[in-house]
């Protein structure tokens, strides 16, 4: 559902490059349920990014669903990820001058639903992750971890078939963490494919393939 | 050194307002290594911002270092802070405009410090957090526990006595953020004193107090 192919990103910062991703190759089917772990700087969040087709690899292949996507327009890249692909960015990304409930139907709106039906799924989203009360908030007007629960809600809102989520709990007590975790569980059980990055054991517990990396290189992979 | 004495906090956000502190009273003595716990959206990023003088008290007192800070100008204020407080971010608050190096040398700047030496202590403290090879780099050209490294770097080159940290190590693999801890502890020996809002348990187990929130009061308070 979603593969690279020798995967190398590098980033050049005016005089110096940063290999970020090296070599990197990865097959994601189908109704797993993934843990990427490592090291600060070790590239999870860049290869998140080009697995989601939010970023371009610098030479190898990105294949997702079957299509790959340095062959496809960008409208059609957009179209499939939209339609297809919730992603939970680490540092949230919400847009600051719109509501929690404006946030969360984006996707929706990009989906050409309508108004009503709209908002209303984006409200029981937001309900499901406990942000029911503060769904008219501004995000300036949320503490951190209710600003990471308003980012988990707008990637799901839309049913994607294939979920990233860039330490989805990493601002999160126990409990809530716990709470989300579950959501994801239920989501895994009912067919759904999910890639997390994360540090935390307990996310790591429930994932059943792991993929370490360092320094850029996957260094190890539980597969199956 | 810090104290709230029945400290409310409301946000009028609109047409609601939202009661983030409700008669919050705790003294926070010279030297100790406190842990504030809680629920997402329980209080204690407002706490912590009161308590450090970047927010006010909608009622009650704040005292800071011996000053009542609601009867010092607000150039007062600053100057204590600045001197004395080292604040680490939820969010980082990094300029964006601005590399590694020049975000870690701002509180010296308005210290006061000669360009040399300002130039010398923040590439100290910026390898110190491991951002060694990272010091020229735009925030976005960061991964996210590098920003939250640089994050704690700026708070804590001026060399504060009151150390206020607000999740420090959500964005960071175990072994990373095992070894900011061993910085905080290291400073907490020199006889700093450290207040740390975190989900982890880790983190909470260095401590030698423990203030857990809930629904924005104090519901737990283990003291010396
Ligand atoms: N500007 C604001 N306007 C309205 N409500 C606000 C504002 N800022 C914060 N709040 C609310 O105040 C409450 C406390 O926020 P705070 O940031 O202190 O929580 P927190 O304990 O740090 O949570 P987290 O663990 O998620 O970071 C939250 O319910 C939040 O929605
Ligand atoms: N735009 C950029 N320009 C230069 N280097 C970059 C850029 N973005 C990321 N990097 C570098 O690429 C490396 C990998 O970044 P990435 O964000 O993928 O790490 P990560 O594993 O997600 O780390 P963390 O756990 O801290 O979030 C880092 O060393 C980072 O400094
Ligand atoms: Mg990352
Ligand atoms: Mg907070």
């Amino acid at each position: 559902v979603a593969c690279l192919e020798h995967v190398t990103k590098v980033y050049s910062t005016g005089s110096v490059a940063v290999t970020a991703l090296e070599d990197v190759s990865v097959e994601i089917r189908a109704g797993e349920f993934i843990a990427i772990t490592g090291p600060s700087g070790s590239g999870k969040s860049t290869m998140m990014h080009i697995l989601g087709c939010l970023d371009r690899a610098t030479s190898g292949r990105v294949i997702l669903e079957g299509r790959d996507i340095s062959e496809v327009t960008a409208n059609e890249r957009a179209r499939i990820r939209n339609a297809r692909v919730g992603f939970v960015f680490q540092a949230f990304n919400l847009l600051s001058r719109f509501t929690v409930q404006q946030n969360v139907e984006l996707p929706l709106m990009y989906a050409g639903v309508g108004r009503r039906e709209r908002w209303e799924r984006a409200r029981r989203m937001i309900e499901v992750v406990g942000l029911g009360d503060r769904a008219d908030h501004l995000p300036q007007q949320l503490s951190g971890g209710q600003r990471q629960r308003a980012a988990i809600a707008r990637a799901l809102v839309n049913d994607p078939a294939l979920i990233f989520a860039d330490e989805p709990t990493g601002n999160l007590d126990t409990k809530t963490g716990g709470q989300i975790l579950d959501l994801f569980s239920e989501l895994h059980k009912q067919g759904r494919t999910i890639v997390i990055v994360t540090h935390d054991a307990e996310v790591a517990a429930r994932a059943t393939r792991r993929i370490a990396l360092r320094d850029g290189r996957i260094i190890r992979d539980s597969g199956w």
